[in-house]
């Protein structure tokens, strides 16, 4: 464990409760993809099938469990609860462009072809493209609320945090995971973007973001 | 080979 892997952890628990309790306290999920959720859920579900064949530590097991309980509940929130704020008519990115050819690639490019393996692989390539349908909505509805936007500021972080642990981790032990790093890289770029209007519009104090 | 290693990461 490193520092860069830790804050990086913190960060994404952190943008995963922002957004919940965004949801949970303006009891409207206005402006939130819910595909987006449902596709992190996924990730989450896919990735962490070893939660109960590998311990790692009390921390990695925690985490996991964290990570699931928040998901889903946010998906419930979104689906179920808060169901009649849900703008579906906005949130209408075509996931199935993202699983099907996700789903092909950890078949193709994989570790080992094993079960658990290829659930793995699959999780770490559909979570560098998970948060797209979300991005996708805000240039449809061209504005996202703050809080949003700092929801996807953390969640960037997390993945920028993650590239320096990578760096520091192949320097300290020698450790390079290329499936990971590789994605980790795609999914990092698709964040760019949005930074680049994260810091010259929201931090401006213009409260929303609106696009261009 | 990396599938050796434990997926430590979350």
């Amino acid at each position: 464990m490193n520092i860069f892997r830790l804050s990086g952890d913190v960060c994404h628990l952190v943008a995963i409760i922002i957004l919940f309790l965004k949801i949970w306290r303006s009891k409207s999920c206005a402006g939130i993809s819910g595909k987006s959720q449902l596709l992190f859920a996924l990730v989450f579900t896919t990735r962490y099938l070893d939660l109960f064949t590998a311990f790692i530590s009390i921390y990695n097991t925690v985490m996991k469990v964290v990570f699931l309980v928040l998901a889903y509940a946010t998906v419930s929130l979104i689906y179920f609860r808060f169901r009649k704020s849900y703008d579906s008519e906005s949130d209408s990115f075509r996931v199935e462009f993202l699983l099907v050819p996700v789903a092909g690639l950890s078949f193709l490019e994989n570790y080992s072809f094993t079960p658990l393996e290829i659930l793995w692989t699959f999780s770490i390539y559909l979570e560098s493209v998970a948060i797209l349908p979300q991005l996708f909505m805000i240039t449809k509805t061209g504005e996202a609320e703050s809080i949003t936007t700092h929801y996807l500021f953390f969640l960037g972080l997390y993945r920028t945090l993650y590239l320096a642990n990578w760096v520091w981790r192949y320097h300290e032990e020698g450790f390079f995971d290329q499936i990971a790093v590789v994605s980790g890289v795609v999914q990092t770029i698709f964040y760019c973007d949005f930074f680049y209007l994260y810091f010259t519009r929201v931090l401006r104090g213009s409260g929303k973001m609106t696009l261009p | 080979d990396p599938d050796a290693l434990p997926k430590d990461e979350l």
